[in-house]
């Protein structure tokens, strides 16, 4: 029974519903922590998840997104809409450039706010 | 040893994945890597030395700032009110020191005199500068006595409380072949010298000017007058309070010199670095 209970526990896990998931992105691990002076990392958070028929309101999703997922029903050819980030916001970062002057700028859509299916 | 912004796992990860042909492959990193290279306004990977110095007044800013960092921040206290009126515009804030090897430094009875040059050429054409500050710093005087609370700065009796100096920055707008430069004033200000502090100066006039073409950069010219003893005499060890040389004390130099901030937006988004963290 806990063996079934896990197996279902991981097939929920894999048709989960589209949502922000989290991710850590530490910058040593790309190697530019060598010139980015702050932040050490940042939280990014990533989309996953299914897009089903019918497609709920909190999915976020355009009039294109719910015809497709309709037509996704009937022909199953034709894919389903993705989840993908449909709200994003910036961060601030400091670092040196390759003349070491050093830059704090602000950079757009960085961190997602939200997710839906497109 | 990285000598480009892609890691090198990645790279090697996705060369040897055989979604490619060599050659294609080769061809998408290079395009992603100049992409990567564009994002951070860059033309190559930086490469930091162990010399580079970040001024503090930059860690502050970000601080400040940061959409993604510590909230309660303060702002700095030396920060000018024009600088953070440009700031809750600017995308882009950079920070610059001076060429020492350009710096012309005189010294007269009751009178110091320096001039600073700022290499402004790394900013990119696109980026619109609305503001810049120059700082600089100043020792308090040994033996100088802290003033009452009360007391205000343009005070001109400096025997019981610290000497009074005034500072005058000037851009430099000409500079003919064996004479004194040509200068206009920018900023001046009265200080005395029993406060260790930062003072920023509004420098944006000559800045907008240099950056966007319309004038020549010969530079800026620091003028600190100090304080004179009766009889004319310079008083002892008053001249040094304004830090603008590195010979007054060469370990504290690096965090200390003059510094050039600009406040820029390269038009890429609205939100400045101080609006990105309200939206937070």
């Amino acid at each position: 029974q806990a063996a079934l209970r896990k197996q279902r526990r991981k097939h929920h896990q894999h048709k989960a519903s589209c949502k922000r998931h989290a991710l850590y992105v530490d910058f040593s691990d790309v190697g530019w922590n060598e010139w980015i002076v702050a932040p050490p990392g940042y939280h990014a958070f990533y989309c996953q998840g299914e897009c089903p028929f019918p497609l709920a309101d909190h999915l976020n999703s355009t009039n294109h997104a719910i015809v497709q997922t309709l037509v996704n029903s009937v022909n199953s050819n034709i894919p389903r809409a993705c989840c993908v980030p449909t709200d994003l916001s910036p961060i601030s970062l400091l670092y040196l450039d390759e003349y070491e002057k050093v830059i704090l700028k602000n950079y757009q859509d960085m961190v997602v706010e939200g997710c839906g299916c497109r | 040893g990285a000598t480009a912004l892609i890691p090198e796992v990645g790279r090697r990860k996705y060369s040897e994945s055989g979604k490619q042909t060599p050659e294609r492959s080769e061809s998408f990193l290079h395009d992603f890597e100049l992409r990567l290279l564009t994002m951070f306004g860059l033309r190559r990977r930086p490469t930091p030395s162990k010399q580079a110095v970040v001024p503090q007044y930059m860690v502050d800013l970000y601080r400040m700032h940061s959409a993604n960092g510590d909230h309660s921040a303060k702002r700095p206290k030396s920060m000018g009110r024009h600088a953070e009126r440009a700031a809750s515009k600017a995308n882009t804030i950079r920070s610059f020191h001076h060429e020492e090897s350009m710096e012309a430094l005189s010294r007269l009875k009751g009178k110091t005199t320096q001039q600073f040059f700022f290499n402004l050429t790394s900013i990119p054409d696109e980026e619109l500068i609305t503001s810049a500050e120059l700082r600089v710093y100043r020792d308090q005087v040994m033996g100088a006595a802290t003033p009452p609370p009360n007391a205000t700065t343009n005070s001109t009796n400096g025997s019981a409380a610290g000497g009074v100096h005034r500072i005058n920055i000037y851009e430099i707008f000409g500079a003919p072949q064996g004479r004194e430069p040509l200068a206009r004033l920018l900023d001046t200000r009265l200080v005395r010298d029993s406060l260790s502090r930062w003072e920023s100066f509004d420098v944006s006039p000559a800045v907008s000017q240099w950056t966007s073409g319309r004038g020549r950069n010969h530079g800026f010219m620091v003028e600190v007058h100090h304080p004179q003893e009766e009889g004319g005499e310079e008083r002892a060890g008053r001249s040094g309070h304004v830090r603008v040389s590195r010979s007054l004390d060469r370990d504290s130099w690096p965090q200390a010199r003059p510094l050039l901030v600009t406040y820029g937006h390269d038009g890429r988004g609205g939100d400045s670095v101080l609006h990105a963290r309200e939206k937070r």
